[in-house]
């Protein structure tokens, strides 16, 4: 099972920089891989290439009429297939914000279409904000990707999303696997070096050994629609997503 | 009058680090400053040292029983007087995202006690989204600033503002006063040159003089609940922050 949720409730530390690059890693490794925007301001979308008409081109549609996610799926030049995101997305905090059996809505209808099997790997971009679109995103992995971009409100972020998966497991009834990627890496700062003490100390094993070092051509890829393997093949940027795929296979939580 | 809000719909781009930070100079010098955390991660409020038992004690008391805003008050080490955040805060949006009556609810609050007036500036943090909150924020304030931290994803955060802004024009019969203020401006990076180049083509005479520059103290304070004046009076980050103030009195967006 291969399903990756990428979330932090703080915002700009590099979640969508790191599903969509991830997601590509993936693509060009031969396997099939499903991208998810779970943000309703569609950045991952957006830079894969794609647009969504109106919500119910997107998960939305899941929510509203259990419409099947293979009929969202979009080709994109980066090699992600992609189930796009669109503003309309937040209506489903507003809709749905009461009840809490909405939460396992991605996972079954993940399951039903087979999607997140070791030959369909899928990741899911969330928005920084703890709601019934992330919850699905976390009820539905099998494994969270927590980036924390080293600094001290970002590593907060990530403190209080273990607070919150703490008080989730009872309900989940199992202990969600996570990793904490340290982003935005650099060695120059002392704070760097501090931050990853500091997760290393906080969350042991969980802590990736790959960080993502603070790269520009990271930066860059998005005003060109590109993932850094269309923009950048030999940047620093796409060794580190590289070596971040590698680590999470070699771990096994990837397959 | 004023009172500013600070909001860009990307995350991560300053805003509360920018919110904080202009308060802090100005409560230093010798005005009364309010500082309005308008975001449920309440990042504002711990910085500045102050913690909301209870949603009650929050804006959220305003929208629900109309609680004078005087009541919600608190005296932070930072100089600045803090109306603090919650998590529940998040419960406007959920409570109130259908009316549209709503968005004044901010703004004659402070009219009522005279907050915002010349002696008595407020500066307002928002959370990365455009919802009920965000809104009540640009609805009350004289002038916003949007953050943009000199790079694409959040530049194009400030394009997505401006589209909303026109459109609220006709309702708000006037055009709102706006600043886009560069952050973690690192003059050695192109990207940077480039942003700042884009802003001015889109946003002329709108872009500050005054950019931000990346100043890893504007980075480490919040580690230590302090703001860039306790934490690194002589840093390049402080003096940023008192050049931007100096521009918005000599524009006279503070008076
Ligand atoms: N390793 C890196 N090196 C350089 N720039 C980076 C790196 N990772 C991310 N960035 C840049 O930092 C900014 C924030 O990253 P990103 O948008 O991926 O964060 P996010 O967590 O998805 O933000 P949001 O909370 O708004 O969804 C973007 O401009 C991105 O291009
Ligand atoms: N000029 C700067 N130089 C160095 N670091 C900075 C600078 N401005 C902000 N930062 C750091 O960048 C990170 C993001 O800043 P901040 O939290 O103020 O953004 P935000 O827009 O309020 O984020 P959110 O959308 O999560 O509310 C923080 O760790 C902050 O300390
Ligand atoms: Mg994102
Ligand atoms: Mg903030």
């Amino acid at each position: 099972m291969t399903i990756i949720a990428v979330f932090n409730q703080k915002g700009g530390v590099g979640k969508t920089t790191t599903a969509l690059n991830l997601a590509a890693a993936l693509a060009r490794s031969e396997r099939t891989t499903y991208g998810i925007d779970l943000d309703p301001q569609a950045q991952f979308s957006a830079i894969a290439g794609i647009t969504a008409n109106t919500g119910d081109d997107t998960v939305l549609s899941l929510f509203q009429r259990n419409r099947p996610l293979s009929e969202l799926v979009n080709e994109s030049s980066s090699g992600i297939k992609v189930i796009p995101a669109h503003s309309e997305l937040s209506k489903v905090d507003a809709l749905f914000g009461k009840g809490f059996n909405v939460v396992n809505r991605l996972n079954t209808g993940l399951k039903v279409e087979s999607l997140g099997s070791k030959s369909n790997p899928v990741i899911i971009d969330c928005c920084p904000m703890i709601g019934v679109l992330s919850l699905n995103a976390i009820f539905a992995c099998d494994c969270l990707i927590v980036p924390i971009s080293a600094d001290y409100l970002s590593a907060k972020g990530a403190m209080q999303i273990d607070k919150t998966l703490k008080a989730l497991e009872p309900v989940l009834k199992r202990r969600i696997k996570r990793r904490y990627l340290l982003t935005r890496f650099d060695t120059r700062r002392n704070m760097s070096l501090d931050i990853l003490r500091m997760a290393e100390e906080k969350f042991g094993e969980d802590v990736c050994s790959t960080k993502i070092a603070e790269n520009v051509s990271l930066a860059e890829s998005p005003a060109l629609n590109k993932t850094i393997f269309q923009h950048a093949p030999s940047s620093r940027g796409a060794h580190d997503y590289d070596a971040l795929l590698a680590e999470l296979l070699a771990d096994g939580l990837i397959e």
